[in-house]
Protein backbone atom coordinates (compact mmCIF):
# COMPACT_ATOMS: atom_id res chain seq x y z
CA UNK A 1 0.00 0.00 0.00
CA UNK A 2 1.22 3.53 -0.10
CA UNK A 3 3.48 4.51 2.48
CA UNK A 4 1.98 8.38 3.33
CA UNK A 5 5.00 8.71 6.24
CA UNK A 6 6.97 8.77 3.48
CA UNK A 7 9.15 10.59 2.68
CA UNK A 8 10.79 11.16 6.81
CA UNK A 9 11.36 15.01 6.77
CA UNK A 10 14.70 16.98 7.82
CA UNK A 11 14.41 19.85 9.97
CA UNK A 12 17.68 21.80 10.68
CA UNK A 13 19.05 21.07 14.34
CA UNK A 14 17.43 17.81 14.88
CA UNK A 15 18.37 14.70 14.93
CA UNK A 16 17.48 13.11 11.56
CA UNK A 17 15.46 9.45 11.97
CA UNK A 18 15.28 9.16 8.37
CA UNK A 19 17.92 5.90 8.47
CA UNK A 20 17.01 4.01 11.61
CA UNK A 21 15.07 1.51 9.83
CA UNK A 22 17.75 0.59 7.61
CA UNK B 1 31.20 27.43 7.33
CA UNK B 2 34.06 25.30 6.17
CA UNK B 3 33.47 22.89 3.06
CA UNK B 4 31.76 19.45 4.00
CA UNK B 5 34.42 16.97 2.99
CA UNK B 6 34.47 13.08 2.53
CA UNK B 7 37.66 12.92 5.34
CA UNK B 8 35.21 15.01 7.53
CA UNK B 9 32.41 12.62 6.98
CA UNK B 10 34.40 9.70 7.02
CA UNK B 11 35.10 10.61 11.32
CA UNK B 12 31.56 10.30 11.95
CA UNK B 13 28.81 7.57 12.33
CA UNK B 14 26.47 7.01 9.43
CA UNK B 15 23.39 8.56 11.29
CA UNK B 16 25.76 11.62 11.52
CA UNK B 17 27.05 11.91 8.24
CA UNK B 18 23.31 12.38 6.91
CA UNK B 19 22.47 15.00 9.39
CA UNK B 20 25.98 16.72 8.86
CA UNK B 21 24.73 16.72 5.24
CA UNK B 22 21.29 17.87 5.70
CA UNK B 23 22.32 20.60 7.01
CA UNK B 24 24.14 21.31 4.27
CA UNK B 25 21.73 20.74 1.47
CA UNK B 26 18.64 21.87 3.32
CA UNK B 27 18.96 25.89 3.33
CA UNK B 28 20.17 24.98 -0.73
CA UNK B 29 16.55 23.33 -1.10
CA UNK B 30 14.71 26.09 1.49
CA UNK B 31 15.79 28.33 -1.07
CA UNK B 32 14.34 27.09 -4.18
CA UNK B 33 11.16 24.98 -2.26
CA UNK B 34 10.56 26.64 1.25
CA UNK B 35 7.58 24.72 2.41
CA UNK B 36 8.98 21.39 0.83
CA UNK B 37 12.51 21.87 1.78
CA UNK B 38 12.31 19.14 5.08
CA UNK B 39 10.45 16.45 2.55
CA UNK B 40 12.68 16.90 0.03
CA UNK B 41 15.74 16.82 2.07
CA UNK B 42 14.99 13.95 3.58
CA UNK B 43 14.46 12.49 0.24
CA UNK B 44 17.78 13.30 -1.24
CA UNK B 45 19.41 11.93 1.89
CA UNK B 46 18.78 8.58 0.76
CA UNK B 47 21.20 9.02 -2.18
CA UNK B 48 24.71 7.71 -1.06
CA UNK B 49 26.67 10.30 0.60
CA UNK B 50 29.81 10.42 -2.20
CA UNK B 51 26.85 11.66 -4.67
CA UNK B 52 25.79 14.06 -1.91
CA UNK B 53 28.89 15.38 -1.59
CA UNK B 54 29.48 16.14 -5.19
CA UNK B 55 25.91 17.56 -5.15
CA UNK B 56 27.31 20.17 -2.83
CA UNK B 57 29.80 21.24 -4.67
CA UNK B 58 28.01 21.14 -8.08
CA UNK B 59 24.89 23.31 -7.13
CA UNK B 60 23.57 22.66 -11.08
CA UNK B 61 23.45 18.70 -10.00
CA UNK B 62 21.67 19.30 -6.77
CA UNK B 63 18.90 21.78 -8.43
CA UNK B 64 18.52 19.25 -10.85
CA UNK B 65 17.70 16.73 -8.73
CA UNK B 66 15.73 18.81 -6.44
CA UNK B 67 12.85 19.05 -9.24
CA UNK B 68 13.49 15.38 -9.77
CA UNK B 69 12.65 14.98 -6.11
CA UNK B 70 9.92 17.63 -6.15
CA UNK B 71 7.99 15.97 -9.18
CA UNK B 72 8.31 12.17 -7.50
CA UNK B 73 7.25 14.33 -4.04
CA UNK B 74 3.97 15.95 -6.52
CA UNK B 75 3.22 11.97 -8.16
CA UNK B 76 3.25 10.92 -4.81
CA UNK B 77 1.31 12.74 -3.21
CA UNK B 78 -1.21 12.92 -5.90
Amino acid sequence: GSNINWPPEFHPGVPWKGLQNI
Amino acid sequence: QEPLTASLLAGAPPQEQKQMLGERIYPVIHEMHPTLAGKITGMLLEIDNSELLHMLESPESLHSKVEEAVAVLQAHQA
